[in-house]
């Protein structure tokens, strides 16, 4: 068969939520939550 | 995990808007999440007709949610790029739901260990635990399958994991991106009071001796027994595979015994739909002939036949021997029905019947094809290249193949391809706006139980390939030759997709593979509709707003700002400040800049009528005293004060 003719949307890294935000440099609550003064932990 | 208040809570249904910042793939798995709460809580979402709270699902940077409900008006969550994943979204709509992550919970350490010394620099605070005080487990245990957990190697400052289980088989579990778990939906149905779903209706896997509540049909010539195994097939169920000793049942339809055209009904309880639209899902056995088929009615109930009307949905021939296979079959059913399932004899000898197990019923959408792999274990690891789907055609008439790769040591992957079909020169291309969803199926017995692994691509019409060509246009003029097994030559556009579908460890986990068949679900959809910028809906204070007007335009809205979440709109051509608003409070002024709140209005009120009684007491006052005063003149000194003896008459 001829060779596999694909294009990897993820560039062959399974990334997480956490990955993803982390590299677009989002500094957020526990990675991905977005607290404002009423809801500080 | 919960966030503790009821005030965080959201009405069971969520009103939505999805924004036109948003990639079209990404409203379409959104969708397909909501899909996902329909079936497995009592959570619904609709789109918003003007309701105080919403969700504003936009294209922002990154993946984030607020936690809870935040009373805010319009509540902000960001699907950006890459968090077009159906289990990305659904953990994101968790925390809007109120949900914190799973290893953040008081008792985590009883469970896993934080290896702070792998953790980045600064980043050590996402590891904290917090009491009981401020979440709710709500009794549930921890939970390493929740789609809530970090995975092993969150925030890591190198390639060694942040995380260890004290439990070592659930080092790969924690972290899972696949969909709700079990105590997922334990915590969300128990937090929302949930007792029913939209969408869910029936799942029976015959284990109980009150077969569902399944009834023998009446006026044919045979009954189904329910049986754990029959001599000339299957040995044993299909829900437990016959692993568990004494249990294990199904129903069979004893062809052998009958003559030809006989048949025997098995008839469903009596079901109540809700959406008009179902999906019937069960596995069939046929150790019978090849010639003995089987066929789906419906017994509809109306206010005019008591004993409901019957109608032949579908009719399953040439049924393959010899093993458990999966079908659906679509039904479009309103009022009040029963499902049944008439097996009949068909001409050949037979040695045996047909069986079936685990059905399930919903109000879902069925698959439009299934790709069955059998014989899958011996695949794993050894099949070089990739393995392709057979062609199917899409409902808009485009051929498509699925490309399925194994050789990876950690990673299996998964692709979408056009290929060349019988349309082609009917079909507008570069193909436009199909979004193909490939889920891989978690074979559990119920429905409600499974966490299948799915992806979806969208064809962007738009979208070009490295050489510069349309990467959806036609496949005759930019895919590769290629042959179908029986030789015929046809092209291959090129795949669109993932390589980090599924690890090889989750994909042996679960029911992935069941009786060493893997299914994989395809439905490509036209989602063209959820492109146009179509008018948003008339909030209930009855300013009719357009998405013109309230999406804002780049230029005039460019350099004017809003104030305190204030969205910039345009109207009548100029660019003005929409403001947000509470139940007690609000935002005012040319740019939201002023805040009112009921407080305000009882104060003015207050002092105003203050101010009156003041000003009414002063004039009241001073009438007195000059009314006085003018009485006493008159009456005053003169008269009363000139002696008699000097007066005189004329």
């Amino acid at each position: 068969t001829p060779e596999h003719f694909v294009k990897d949307v993820d560039g062959g890294i399974d990334q997480d939520i956490f990955d993803i935000n982390e590299a677009l440099g989002l500094d957020l609550f526990e990675g991905d939550i977005r607290l404002d003064g009423v809801q500080d932990r | 995990n919960s966030i503790i208040g009821e005030n965080y809570r959201w009405p069971h249904t969520i009103p939505y808007v999805l924004e036109d910042s948003l990639e079209m793939n990404a409203k379409g798995v959104i969708l397909n999440a909501f899909e996902r709460y329909r079936l497995k809580t009592c959570i619904d979402f609709k789109p918003w007709t003007g309701e105080a709270n919403f969700i504003s699902v936009f294209k922002g940077s990154g993946c984030w949610s607020s936690i809870g409900n935040k009373r805010v008006g319009n509540q902000s969550l960001s699907i950006g790029e890459n968090c077009d994943r159906i289990a990305t979204i659904q953990h994101e709509f968790l925390h809007a739901l109120g949900f914190w992550h799973e290893q953040s919970r008081s008792d985590r350490d009883d469970y896993v260990n934080i290896i702070w010394d792998r953790i980045q620099s600064g980043k050590e605070n996402n590891f904290n635990i917090y009491d009981d005080q401020v979440s709710d487990t709500l009794n549930v245990p921890y939970d390493y399958t929740s789609v809530m957990h970090y995975s092993k190697t969150a925030f890591r400052n190198g390639t060694e994991p942040t995380i260890v289980t004290r439990i070592p088989d659930f080092m790969d579990v924690i972290g899972q991106r696949m969909d709700f778990s079990d105590s997922d939906l334990l915590k969300l149905n128990r937090l929302y009071n949930c007792s029913s779903s939209l969408s869910f209706m029936d799942s029976c896997n015959f284990e109980l001796e009150n077969v569902c509540g399944m009834i023998q049909g009446s006026g044919d010539s045979a009954d189904w027994q329910r049986l754990s195994q029959v001599p000339s097939g299957p040995e044993s169920d299909h829900s437990n595979m016959g692993q568990c000793a004494g249990a294990g049942f199904f129903m069979h339809f004893n062809s052998s015994a009958v003559s030809t055209g006989a048949m025997a009904v098995l008839e469903s309880r009596t079901l109540y739909p809700k959406r008009g639209f179902q999906c019937l899902q069960f596995y069939l056995y046929n150790s019978g002939s090849g010639s003995d088929q089987l066929n789906i009615y419906i017994r509809e109930y109306s206010a005019g036949s008591e004993n409901g009307t019957v109608t032949l949905v579908e009719e399953i021939k040439d049924i393959p021997t010899g093993s458990w296979q999966l079908y659906h079959v679509p039904l479009k059913v309103a009022n009040k029905f029963r499902v049944l399932f008439g097996g009949v004899r068909g001409a050949g000898a037979s040695l045996g019947g047909l069986s079936i197990d685990d059905i399930n019923l919903s109000e879902t959408r069925c698959p439009h094809h299934i790709w069955r792999i059998r014989n899958f274990t011996q695949l794993m690891g050894s099949l070089d290249g990739a393995l392709y789907s057979p062609p199917f055609y899409s409902p808009k008439g485009y051929a498509f193949q699925i490309s399925l790769t194994l050789s990876n040591p950690t990673n299996a992957g998964i692709y979408f391809h056009l290929i060349s079909g019988a349309n082609d020169d009917q079909l507008e291309w570069p193909c436009p706006w199909q979004q193909a969803t490939m889920t891989l199926l978690d074979q559990n017995p119920d429905i409600r139980q499974r966490m299948s692994n799915q992806r979806s691509v969208t064809t962007d019409p738009l979208l070009t390939d490295d050489d510069g060509s349309y990467f959806w246009d036609r496949p005759s003029k930019v895919g590769q030759e290629a042959l179908f097994p029986n030789g015929t030559q046809f092209r291959r556009g090129k795949g669109r997709g993932t390589s980090a579908f599924i690890t090889h460890e989750r994909l042996k986990s679960r029911d992935f593979i069941k009786g060493d068949d893997v299914y994989i679900l395809l439905t490509v959809e036209d989602i063209s509709h959820l492109n146009t910028t179509a008018p948003q809906p008339v909030p209930t204070n009855g300013t009719p707003t357009t998405s013109t007007s309230t999406a804002p335009t780049p230029g005039l809205c460019v350099n004017f700002a809003c104030e305190n979440d204030g969205v910039c709109t345009v109207w009548n051509g100029k660019a003005e400040c929409r403001c947000p608003s509470g139940d007690d409070w609000w935002y005012m002024g040319a740019r939201c800049e002023k805040r009112g709140s009921t407080r305000d209005t009882i104060v003015i009120t207050a002092s105003s009528t203050a101010a009156v009684f003041a000003v009414m007491l002063v004039v009241t006052l001073l009438s007195v005293y000059c009314t006085r005063r003018r009485y006493r003149q008159k009456t005053g000194p003169s008269t009363a004060e000139v002696p008699v003896e000097n007066e005189h008459v004329f």
